[in-house]
């Protein structure tokens, strides 16, 4: 379960922007 | 220059572009109990962009089902709750179908995007959270 959250965690950040 | 908080009033995009306004959106959210829908959005962008990347067929299997399970399947949910029965049963198609496409939950993301752009960003700009924050 913990590596499910971590999939979904990375993808949803993958998608944020980076600090400027 | 102008501060970053005063762009996050110049549209959802704006907001959307800036970490610290991404932060203090996602706390509203929260205490509004819909924080869920920062999340999808963000997680939709996430998977179309895996198409670009090094990423395995497998995973992208994996991750599809993954948002589909969290976000879509349980019909109480806020995001689920906010996306066209339509939208929801051609998503469970490509899931169950292993049609995976990298713009699969494009139509689901622009719903809640709609959403949050007629409701919560305007709550959000008139919130004592962001008011405080300015």
């Amino acid at each position: 379960i913990d590596s499910e959250d971590d999939l979904l965690q990375e993808c949803i950040s993958s998608a944020m922007p980076k600090k400027k | 220059p102008t501060p970053p908080y005063l762009k996050w009033a110049e549209s959802l995009h704006s907001l959307l572009d800036d970490q610290d306004g991404i932060l203090l959106f996602r706390t509203f959210l929260k205490q509004e109990e819909c924080a869920d829908m920062l999340d999808f959005w963000f997680a939709c962008s996430g998977f179309r962009k895996l198409e670009a990347g090094e990423v395995t067929e497998e995973k992208k299997v994996k991750l599809a089902k993954l948002i589909y399970k969290k976000y879509i399947l349980d019909n109480n949910g806020i995001v689920s709750r906010q996306i066209k029965p339509a939208t929801k049963s051609f998503i469970r198609d490509c899931v169950m179908k292993l049609h995976i496409d990298p713009a699969m939950f494009d139509q689901a993301q622009t719903e809640i995007q709609t959403m949050m752009e007629e409701n919560t960003y305007p709550l959000f700009l008139k919130s004592d959270l962001y008011l405080e924050y300015t």
